[in-house]
């Protein structure tokens, strides 16, 4: 307690100031805990690649407003599966959209190498839950890549809900288009699916509107 | 409203500023380094209820004046944020993805008494 002060409000002994800064700093704890939904800080296990986070953040659409209460979520890929052809592979991607939040814009970041030989026809499934036959998966959506670089990949938002248990995961298929003569050989990769080009998810979600589900069933 | 001067006994609003880095969390909020974690506190008395701080006009002046000269004060007033805004935030969630959100009424910009 700081001596003769007293507090303007309660009349109180004031706080002496290190008491009152380490006060400070436990509401702050609080404050942004409660404001982000959260019960404790997140402990990162697996940091990302300084160089990786600092592009997916430009990529994010610059002044891009997140409405009220909603959230804009960049979601790097774990790659699973990895098969040697030129650019299928399974993309795991991990997600904890909360419940009360509604998914409504999604795009698939690839970046494709230059050994890209002319155009590719790229389809994205995503695969049903693990507890069903292993082979069944959705359609999301077909691209055609023709040059190198990132590409930026719509998916519909209503084919991406995610499992119970938060994971999502995408197949990529990819084949050369008919008749393209400069096809690479099946061994060359043409995605790059790890390290700092890695592909990412770009989502947004905004809080559902109160008794949407009821509205959506009459 | 005024920021508090150390011993201004009347409503006020404290300044903090908050670095994330004190609070050990720059590892997973990534964006902005710190915020202004303010609040209100000082005395409400009688002909300062219901002023809107910074706003006052002439009339809530005058009006502030009227409700001195009352014997009567009516019931207590207390000094609360009467302006806040959101704060723009970038962390890492527990799968290390990355999140943008605005949380909303988080920095209080301005004080005044009930």
């Amino acid at each position: 307690q700081r001596a003769g002060s007293v507090c303007p409000s309660c009349g109180g002994p004031t706080l002496a100031p290190q008491a009152e800064r380490a006060l400070v700093l436990e509401l702050a704890k609080q404050q942004i805990l409660k404001g982000l939904h959260l019960t404790g800080r997140p402990i990162i296990t697996h940091p990302l690649p300084q160089a990786a986070l600092t592009r997916a953040l430009r990529r994010l659409q610059r002044g891009s407003v997140v409405p009220a209460n909603g959230e804009q979520v960049i979601s790097f890929a774990a790659i699973t599966d990895f098969s040697a052809s030129t650019c299928s592979s399974t993309l795991t991607f991990y997600l904890s959209t909360p419940r009360s939040h509604h998914l409504y814009h999604a795009r698939l970041w690839l970046h494709v190498l230059p050994t890209l030989p002319g155009t590719l026809s790229l389809r994205i499934f995503r695969w049903g839950p693990r507890r069903r036959r292993r082979g069944s998966h959705v359609l999301l959506a077909e691209h055609q890549l023709t040059a190198p670089g990132w590409h930026a990949l719509t998916l519909p938002s209503s084919g991406l809900r995610h499992e119970e248990s938060g994971v999502l995961r995408l197949q990529l298929d990819c084949r050369p288009l008919e008749g393209n003569s400069t096809a690479a050989p099946q061994t060359q990769q043409l995605l790059d699916t790890a390290g700092e080009q890695r592909p990412f998810l770009e989502l947004k979600t905004r809080p559902k509107e109160p008794g949407a589900g009821r509205a959506r069933r009459r | 409203t005024p920021s508090c001067e150390p011993e201004t006994p009347l409503c006020c609003r404290r300044d903090h500023y908050v670095d994330f880095q004190e609070l050990g969390w720059r590892d997973w909020i990534l964006q902005p380094e710190g915020y202004q974690l303010n609040y209100c506190s000082g005395q409400c008395p009688p002909h300062l209820a219901g002023s809107p701080g910074i706003a006052a006009s002439f009339h809530s002046a005058v009006f502030s004046l009227l409700k001195a000269n009352n014997p009567w004060p009516l019931g207590t007033s207390c000094c609360v944020p009467t302006a806040r805004r959101p704060l723009s935030l970038l962390y890492l969630d527990r799968d290390g993805n990355v999140v943008k959100t605005d949380v909303p009424d988080m920095v209080v910009e301005a004080c005044g008494c009930s």
